[in-house]
């Protein structure tokens, strides 16, 4: 409890220097390889240049991630838990020294691929995005029901794979507002852009009326 | 450090206690959606007369796991840790209590869907088994090493939908053995049931070798 305690503290103090320099930061959840990492090479591929976006990548172990974003943008760190399975905010804290916080719209963190502790830590963020894809299997939300619990946003990924799986939509999105009935849920590939529209206007929009 | 050791000497108990019952126990890990539940499925349609098995199954919420192994054994039960990231041995040692463990051959335990801290927590299998499925990239390995470094077993799953992916078998099978060179690795479909004569194989040797 007492560790929940001081990352709560030091998250209160990353919300407010979001708030003062009014940059809006999202927390991205999912599971490993549901597509955290190619999601972002793509918004920034689409938006890079329209939006001012600071990246900030968790992993037990590499930067693999880092590396993958770098080809689109210098603005990009690695955090390595080791061991650990989820980012805390004082790992942020620490992030934000090798970012370029000039002019910062939008700092988006991938979390830890893990769809159960990450949504339990704090780091200071103004959201936290759920990913789930067509490949896990539509039963996620109810069994994992924290992560989708905490997010306002869900997107369910890679449906360009859907004609090569039995994986039911609709269900998916009903187990999903039973969880949280007013769940914002996007359905978008990475690959074929489909969905990509609703993703940019859903950035704009937060932002706007978060700030 | 203390939760861990109070877990370890738990672990020792469950250990013994397996052995002298000539029950063979593996502890299942894997990312959600990798397939660990759809393999026991089929594990038990195509052997369930031929080895008797007992089920663990673990999850934060609902019984849905044990609900579709129940289709095919009533030698199962389920664990909900709710909150909770991991299995650990206590629930173990508790959970045998609803289970028939007379002529026992094989306890397998399904672990919650992780791929970062069930590797950490003892439970006194005999050894673990790691899921990657090829929809989750080849990279894993590497990025979450404790999920592959404590397993003994590599399970690469769903390799039926290898035609709609970009997933390279080769580098993956390379990035588990630079984790662990002496991983034993078996790729398989469950919905195709291609490796299952090996998966079979492999519970057959194991056993013997161990017992
Ligand atoms: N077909 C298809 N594949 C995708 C899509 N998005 C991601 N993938 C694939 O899914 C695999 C995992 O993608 P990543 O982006 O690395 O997943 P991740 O969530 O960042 O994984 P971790 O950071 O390790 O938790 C890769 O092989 C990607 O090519 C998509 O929209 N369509
Ligand atoms: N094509 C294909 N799909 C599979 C295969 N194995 C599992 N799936 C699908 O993958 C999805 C998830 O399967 P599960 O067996 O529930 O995965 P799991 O690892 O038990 O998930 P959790 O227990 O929640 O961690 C389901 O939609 C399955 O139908 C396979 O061999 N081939
Ligand atoms: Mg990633
Ligand atoms: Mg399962």
């Amino acid at each position: 409890q007492k560790i929940l305690d001081f990352n709560d503290e030091l998250a209160h103090q990353n919300e407010h220097f979001f708030h003062d320099n009014k940059i809006f930061c999202l927390n991205l959840l999912s599971s490993p390889g549901s597509g955290k990492t190619t999601l972002l090479e793509a918004t920034l591929r689409e938006f890079g240049d329209q939006f001012k976006i600071g990246l900030v990548e968790g992993d037990q172990q590499t930067d693999f991630d880092a590396q993958r974003l770098m080809k689109y943008s210098k603005n990009v760190t690695q955090i390595n838990t080791n061991r650990g399975c989820h980012l805390d905010s004082h790992m942020i804290h620490h992030a934000l020294e090798n970012l370029d916080l000039e002019n910062l719209e939008y700092l988006i963190v991938e979390n830890v691929g893990n769809l159960v502790c990450p949504s339990m830590f704090k780091l200071g963020e103004a959201k936290k995005i759920v990913i789930l894809s067509v490949t896990e299997g539509e039963d996620k939300p109810l069994k994992y029901p924290n992560a989708f619990f905490e997010s306002e946003l869900a997107i369910i990924s890679k449906i360009d794979l859907l004609p090569y799986l039995d994986f039911d939509v609709e269900k998916c999105i009903g187990y999903i507002k039973q969880v949280k009935p007013e769940m914002k849920i996007i359905l978008l590939s990475s690959k074929t852009l489909e969905g990509f529209d609703e993703w940019k206007n859903w950035l704009i929009e937060e932002k706007e009326s978060f700030l």
